[in-house]
């Protein structure tokens, strides 16, 4: 990582924090929330604490402008420069500025608010950009509401200027280790030949050729799909890959999600209203037809005829011996189903119409 | 006279003002002895560095597209 020219830090780990003005785009309790939250992100791997101040002002003071206002970086309006900070110091020093006629946001829609105060108090504290597309501190914005983690970089950098935090909480999935055991999984599925593991905001990509997996963050394939998914499936007639998240359905080619996805999976499967989520999906390559899993129910889909097929949904267990937890999910394997139950896998013979094996999920891991 | 189509001179001002606000291009311009075009090429060579860019010296598709994304308005490099 680089060190920021002159190496500026602040030289107390209490710093205190104000808020001069507000945007008109969100309301006072959103902001100051997202505020709070911008700096536990840093508050949380360093000794730093940050205490917000009202009557006097912060030696972090976030403020709202327009235009030219008084610094050398003027707003104006445009996407290219909506936001900017001062390193640490006096007076000016450790300041964020936020571009007033800008759209700021709590969701994904351009510019989320969290994120930008985030990324802005890195320079509040001393650090200058990252190279790494991944980081926090890299220069453009690249957000997209998926459950935020700080990367390695931004952690190592903020270290190197201030310490650990004295009481470090585990960070959610900044690692993905295959081999710990109890690992359960979003979403799993077959592409092109591969079994692609999906949790959080990775992937663990199972390549026949390959001694190790891959292991890397969605968003380097899938840049415009949400991640933890509830479900997906290969449907390999059409070298289509559909995922899941709630009521929604993305179709996906390769990187590409298809025109006019997300859809209702009401209106693309005609699944009945109640039905909300998927459990789980497999499309069985030699008839094209495609099981979904609800509870402990399950409903299967023609893909040739687009169509659900009549008599459904049945019972899981009924047609499935064996079969009689919740599915969390399911791919198919020449002439099997591996159904997957929390950290277990159970290998259903398509044939034989039951159970003739189990293992643990990591022995696809090599571990 | 090079006859500038309107699309390229609005990417020739975006690279400028890109590389103005944030690689301190222009304020080492004004040195007469200073070859304006290599100063150019070093200052996007910098940026094409920091953001995992092919390094080419030249504003080329890529490098435009990266210019074109919002960003923090903070200079990548130090004054």
């Amino acid at each position: 990582y680089a060190i920021t020219h002159n190496n500026p830090r602040w030289t107390k780990t209490h710093l205190t924090y104000s808020i001069l003005n507000y945007t008109p785009y969100l309301s006072k309790a959103v902001v100051e929330d997202a505020i709070a939250r911008a700096f536990r992100v840093w508050s949380d791997v360093t000794p730093l604490t940050f205490q917000r101040v009202f009557e006097e002002e912060g030696d972090i003071v976030l403020s709202f402008h327009r235009g030219d206002h008084g610094d050398l970086y003027t707003f104006d309006g445009s996407k290219y420069h909506f936001a900017h900070a001062f390193l640490p110091g006096l007076g000016l020093g450790g300041n964020v500025h936020y571009d007033l006629d800008q759209k700021w946001t709590d969701n994904n829609e351009d510019f989320n608010l969290f994120y930008v105060t985030a990324h802005e108090l890195g320079h509040s504290l001393g650090l200058s950009h990252s190279n790494d597309e991944e980081a926090l501190m890299f220069p453009s914005y690249t957000w997209s509401n998926k459950d935020f983690v700080l990367n390695q970089d931004d952690i190592n950098r903020i270290q190197a200027l201030y310490g650990p935090s004295p009481n470090p909480i585990q960070l959610t999935d900044a690692t993905l280790d295959p081999c710990n055991s109890g690992l359960t999984f979003d979403a799993i599925i077959t592409y092109r030949g591969e079994v692609i593991f999906f949790k959080d905001r990775f992937y663990i990509r199972v390549i026949s050729f390959l001694p190790e997996p891959l292991i890397d963050v969605i968003d380097l394939i899938w840049p415009n799909l949400p991640g933890k998914f509830d479900a997906a499936y290969e449907v390999s007639g059409v070298d289509e890959l559909r995922f899941f998240k709630g009521s929604k359905v993305w179709a996906v080619q390769e990187q590409n999600v298809l025109e006019g996805f997300p859809m209702d999976i009401q209106s693309f499967f005609g699944f009945p209203s109640n039905v909300t989520n998927i459990d789980a999906a497999v499309c069985e390559e030699e008839t094209g037809k495609t099981y979904f899993f609800v509870d402990h129910m399950y409903w299967r889909y023609d893909e040739n005829t687009r169509s659900m097929d009549p008599g459904y949904p049945r019972l899981i267990a009924e047609d499935f011996p064996g079969i009689d937890y919740k599915v969390d999910d399911v791919i198919q394997k020449e002439d099997n189903f591996y159904f997957f139950h929390q950290s277990i896998q159970y290998r259903f013979n398509l044939k034989t119409r039951r159970i003739d094996d189990s293992s643990d999920i990591n022995t696809w891991f090599n571990c | 006279f090079p006859v500038i189509q309107d699309g390229l001179q609005k990417n020739v001002k975006t690279v400028w003002k890109y590389l103005e606000n944030y690689y301190n291009l222009g304020k080492n311009m004004q040195a007469k002895n200073v070859n304006g075009k290599e100063v150019m090429a070093e200052k996007l060579r910098q940026m094409q560095q920091l953001f995992g860019l092919k390094v080419t010296g030249n504003s080329d598709p890529e490098t435009l597209r990266a210019m074109k994304k919002p960003r923090c308005g903070v200079p990548d490099v130090a004054p």
